[in-house]
């Protein structure tokens, strides 16, 4: 553990706690993309399947318990309880466009042609590009709520920091993992004009409001 | 399976 990664783990954290508070207080899910957050859940539940039989450590697998249950808490909050609020005509992303080539290059690109390996790789893939959905949904309602431009904020650097954990990692430890930084590298360029929107304008005090 | 760095980040 060093402190990139620690610091990205806590930045992911907020951001998972940063969305429930928004949906719980305002008891609305209006702004958030239902089906980013299912691929949030097939991340997780693809990636910790050895939640059971490889045990790192208590932090590795409080962390991995509760990512997988505020991520399925959130998708019950968005598709039952906060259903009224739940915005599906403006989160219309296709997300076949996006599990159908994931799928196929995890098939094709990984590190070992096994299983978990496999599933492991398409959970890396998934990641990097599931949170379309979202920022395609801000684009078409042309705006985004304070609190949900924090929660991408929170979101986008976590992996961003990762970035900084790989780097440090390969100089400190010799660590490398080519897939992990690639779709690292594709995620976090993916918030980059969410990014600077939210420089230039929420840290003003200003709402994000991209030309419709 | 040298390859495959090991697993242990979340």
């Amino acid at each position: 553990m060093n402190i990139f990664r620690l610091c990205g783990d806590m930045s992911h954290l907020a951001a998972i706690i940063i969305l429930l508070l928004k949906m719980w207080k305002t008891r609305s899910v209006a702004g958030i993309s239902g089906k980013s957050q299912i691929l949030f859940a097939t991340v997780f539940t693809a990636r910790y399947l050895d939640l059971f039989t490889s045990f790192i450590s208590i932090y590795n697998t409080c962390m991995k318990v509760f990512f997988i249950g505020t991520v399925y808490f959130t998708i019950y909050l968005i598709y039952m309880k906060f259903k009224a609020t739940y915005d599906s005509n403006h989160d219309s992303f296709r997300v076949e466009f996006l599990i159908v080539p994931v799928g196929g290059l995890a098939f094709l690109v990984n590190h070992e042609f096994a299983p978990l390996e496999i599933i492991w790789t398409f959970s890396i893939y998934l990641e990097s590009v599931a949170i379309l959905p979202q920022l395609f949904m801000i684009s078409k309602t042309g705006e985004a709520e304070t609190i949900t431009s924090h929660y991408l904020f929170a979101l986008g650097s976590y992996r961003a920091l990762y970035l900084c954990n790989w780097i440090y990692r390969y100089y400190a430890e010799g660590f490398f993992d080519l897939i992990a930084v690639v779709a690292g590298v594709v995620q976090t360029i993916l918030y980059c004009d969410f990014f600077y929107l939210y420089i230039t304008k929420v840290m003003k005090g200003k709402k994000i409001s991209l030309p419709a | 399976d040298e390859f495959a760095p090991k697993k242990d980040e979340l």
